[in-house]
């Protein structure tokens, strides 16, 4: 996080704001709603409180100009920049202005208002813009979904250091962006796609291009909105262009960008016993899906869509060397690769046997 | 003739400019002395935007440099007050 230069902050903690001017695209009521909620995110990690007021000069003034509005910081139209706000201090100061021009939604669709007003209000309290891709004060737009927001630790941090911890009795903490190269990073779950390598982690995941071995880091939420976080396996049925995510009981199919009509559907369908509430991995080859439950294997025969018979197995008896727990696998030419902790493990499918051992991190150039 | 409008190349360097302008607080063209005009001022300025959202610091305007300042974004500047 980055303090706003010079360390700008409200004296008093007990602030007002007014929203002066509305946008015509949302009702006052869904406005008022997002402006509350985002100042909310706010005030559940500090000491500071907002009160709304419909009359008089208010610390932070709200309102929805568009294009040069005479402050200096003139608008650009749809997309590109979206809004801006003022450091604490007198008159301007706190004030936080929205582009008109910009479609402001209360769904996942571009611009949700909440986001950006929760950001926004983070330069309003003498936050600088952050560095870290998962903060909220990162410059970017990002969508998350509101109703399960949590603000990130760097932003509650920064926050703090302004105005000091919340009366919270237990301090409040948010999730951290994973960097790709901490030693002590695992995977949720990994998959291909149609060529390149998904490496799922918490609310992100990892893109590696499979010709120039580039790795980005980006949200779930930023190519499938309705996803939840934290996917726990997932695999690539490349003869159907498919990729299929699993959490909990839980499976969806996507096609691209696209999420495939009529899901989440249950994991039943593939014929597990209910005893199995989540897959830890999974790995298409060959016209058979492999499911890895704690240490055992399950093996689904994709042409006759049905669980084969004689399993579960226990992983090791299929292929020995891959004992413990698997976060993840996915397949490359004619190797497995087993992921486990910090560690992934070559399996020859040819030779039946493990041929290298590395840090998982190697996968993210580290 | 040649077709109206900018050229790429002529599009990535207004997108440039303007992003750094905005955000980096290069001075505007008009404002610029010799010394500020200088390529390297720019260079710098896009090494300093590229180590922000920790892209290769290549100075230049490459591909992932370009895609992100074309990204939706806060008006506040990234660098400065």
């Amino acid at each position: 996080f980055m303090l706003t230069p010079g360390n700008p902050k409200w004296k008093q903690t007990n602030l007002t704001y007014r929203i002066i001017k509305y946008t015509t695209q949302l009702s006052e009521t869904d406005v008022e709603a997002a402006i509350k909620e985002a100042f909310q995110v706010w005030s559940d990690v500090s000491t500071l409180t907002f009160t709304k007021i419909s009359q008089g000069e208010a610390d932070i003034e709200i309102t929805f100009v568009q294009g040069d509005h005479g402050d200096n910081s003139p608008f650009d139209g749809p997309n590109g920049i979206l809004a801006h706000a003022f450091q604490p201090g007198q008159g301007i100061g706190g004030d936080a202005h929205f582009d008109a021009e910009e479609t402001w939604t209360t769904t996942s669709s571009n611009y949700n208002l909440f986001l950006v007003a929760a950001h926004e209000f983070g330069h309003s309290l003498g936050l600088a813009h952050s560095t870290d891709p998962g903060a909220l004060m990162y410059p970017n737009y990002a969508f998350h979904d509101p109703s399960t927001y949590n603000l990130p630790q760097d932003d509650i941090n920064g926050i703090q250091t302004i105005y000091g911890p919340s009366n919270n009795p237990v301090q409040p903490t948010g999730p951290t962006t994973p960097t790709a190269c901490d030693p002590r990073l695992t995977f949720d779950a990994i998959a291909t796609l149609r060529g390149e390598i998904l490496f799922f982690k918490d609310k992100y995941f990892w893109r590696r291009h499979p010709q120039l071995g580039m790795v980005e880091l980006n949200f779930i939420s930023l190519f499938w909105p309705s996803l939840p976080d934290g996917i726990q396996a997932a695999y690539e049925e490349a003869d159907k262009d498919l990729v299929f995510l699993f959490k909990g009981c839980q499976y969806w199919a996507l096609r691209g960008y696209d999420i495939e009509q009529g899901y989440p559907r249950v994991i039943l369908d593939y014929g597990f016993p209910s005893s199995v509430q989540a897959i830890d991995a999974a790995v298409y080859y060959r016209r058979k899906t492999y499911f890895f439950v704690k240490d055992q294997i399950w093996r689904y025969d994709n042409q006759r869509q049905s669980m084969e018979p004689g399993y579960p197995k226990s992983i090791a008896s299929l292929f020995p060397g891959i004992g413990s727990k698997i976060d993840a696998v996915f397949q490359q030419n004619h190797v497995f690769l087993f992921f486990s902790g910090q560690i992934y493990y070559t399996f020859d499918l040819g030779a039946h046997r493990v041929t290298r051992v590395r840090r998982s991190n190697r996968w993210l150039n580290c | 003739f040649p077709v109206p409008g900018a050229s790429p190349k002529e599009k990535n360097t207004r997108i440039v400019q303007d992003y750094l302008e905005k955000f980096y607080q290069l001075p505007p063209k008009g404002f610029r002395s010799a010394r500020q005009n200088s390529s390297s001022v720019i260079v710098e300025k896009l090494k300093e935007m590229q180590r922000f959202f920790g892209l290769n610091e290549t100075g230049k305007p490459d591909r992932e440099t370009l895609e992100m300042m074309q990204k939706p974004r806060c008006g506040v500047p990234d660098s400065g007050d």
